[in-house]
C-alpha cells in the first residue's frame, strides 16, 4: 500500500491511499484503502492514510478516528495519531501517516517498519524505514 | 496558518531480511516522491491535486504495493483499489477490483469529481474508466516476476501476506515476535505478521 497526505499553505488538507492489497488474497476482496474512514480521510481538522492490516484497520475505522478524536477529545495530531494505533488496533498490525492543518506531520506504527517520508515548509525532511 | 507540510508511505511492516541495497531504492523513491510533493506545494497546488500527483507516481514504480509491482490474488491476476479525500468539503471518492486502469488514484479523483458517487468497484469502476478516457492497459502490466514468486510461496505456506516482499528463507524463520503470533489467523488462514505489508 502507498500512500500521501498534504496540508497545503492555505491551510486545505487532502489524503489519497493506494494498493494491491494482500498476497493470495482471495479474488473481490475489498481492503481499507478504498474505505473512507478506514484507510483515508481527510477534513478540516487533518488528512490521513493508513497501511497494514486492512481487516483491522477497517474495524476500527483508523483514519476517521485520529480526527475524531481531534475533534471531541481535542488531543493534539501526534496525540491522536499515538492513541488510536495503541487503541484501536486490538491485535492487528497497521501503521498511518497524517497531517495537520496548522502544518504538523505525525506518523506511527506498531509493525516492525513502515517506509515514510516527511517534509514541512520550515525545512524539515526526512525519510525513514525502521521503528 | 502553520505552512505546507507533506507525509509519504510505502506500506507497514518491512521484512526484516530485506537486502541493503532495497532498502536505499526504497528511500530514494520517497524522497522523489517528497521532492515531487514540495515542488508542487511551493508551486501553490491545492493539496487534494498535490496528493494525486505523489501517489501516480507510487503506483507507477514497482516498488511497492499499489499499481505495476501490486499483490497479486489467490488467482495470480491484480485486482487494485485507491480512495482519495479532500478535507475542506470533505468530497471523496474510491475505486476497487480495477483491472486493467493504470493509476486507480485519478480514477478515484474522476469518481469524486465527474459522478454523483463515491465510490465504484469491479466492473463498473472499469466501465467508468473506459467513460472517462483514462489510460488503460492489460492485467499483465502490474504482475511483476518477484511477486509471483511471492505468491508461489505464500501458496505453499497456505497463508495471506501482507506484503510483497518475504525472506528468502521462507516464512516460519521471519517472525520477529513470540511464536504463538505467527498462529493468528484470518478468514481460517494462517497470517504470519511479521511478513511485510
Amino acid at each position: 500500500t502507498v500512500g500521501c497526505v498534504v496540508v497545503d499553505s492555505q491551510g486545505r488538507c487532502a489524503a489519497a491511499t493506494s494498493t494491491g492489497g494482500l498476497m493470495n488474497k482471495m479474488a473481490g476482496r475489498i481492503g481499507d484503502s478504498p474505505l473512507i474512514g478506514a484507510g483515508t480521510y481527510a477534513c478540516d481538522l487533518c488528512g490521513v492514510s493508513c497501511t497494514g492490516e486492512g481487516e483491522a484497520i477497517i474495524r476500527g475505522t483508523l483514519a476517521r478516528d485520529v480526527a475524531a478524536v481531534m475533534e471531541y477529545k481535542g488531543l493534539s495530531l501526534q496525540e491522536a495519531v499515538d492513541f488510536v494505533v495503541n487503541e484501536r488496533l486490538d491485535e492487528g498490525r497497521a501503521g498511518l501517516i497524517a497531517v495537520s492543518r496548522n502544518g504538523e506531520v505525525a506518523c506511527r506504527f506498531n509493525t516492525n517498519a513502515m517506509f515514510r517520508g516527511f517534509a514541512t515548509e520550515d525545512g524539515f525532511t526526512e525519510v525513514g524505514i525502521w521503528d | 496558518m502553520g505552512g505546507w507540510a507533506i507525509a509519504v508511505h510505502g506500506g507497514a511492516g518491512v521484512d526484516p531480511n530485506l537486502p541493503q541495497e532495497r532498502q536505499e531504492e526504497a528511500k530514494k523513491l520517497l524522497a522523489r516522491c517528497l521532492d515531487l510533493g514540495i515542488s508542487a506545494l511551493r508551486s501553490n497546488l491545492p493539496a487534494i491535486d498535490a496528493v494525486e500527483l505523489v501517489v501516480r507516481e507510487l503506483e507507477t514504480d514497482p516498488l511497492f504495493n499499489s499499481g505495476r509491482g501490486s499483490a497479486l490474488t489467490e488467482n495470480g491476476t491484480v485486482e487494485m483499489e485507491a480512495s482519495i479525500m479532500d478535507g475542506p468539503k470533505r468530497r471523496c471518492g474510491a475505486v476497487s477490483g480495477l483491472t486493467t486502469v493504470k493509476n486507480p488514484i485519478s480514477l478515484a479523483r474522476l469518481v469524486m469529481e465527474k459522478s454523483p458517487h463515491s465510490y465504484l468497484a469491479f466492473s463498473g469502476a472499469e466501465e467508468f474508466a473506459r467513460q472517462q478516457g483514462v489510460e488503460t492497459v492489460d492485467n499483465g502490466y502490474f504482475i511483476t516476476e518477484e511477486n509471483l514468486g511471492m505468491l508461489k510461496l505464500a501458496k505453499e505456506a497456505n497463508s495471506i501476506l501482507f506484503d510483497y516482499r518475504i525472506p528468502a528463507v521462507g516464512l516460519e524463520s521471519c517472525s520477529v515476535g513470540p511464536p504463538d503470533d505467527n498462529l493468528l489467523a484470518m478468514n481460517g488462514l494462517p497470517i504470519s505478521l511479521y511478513a511485510p505489508e
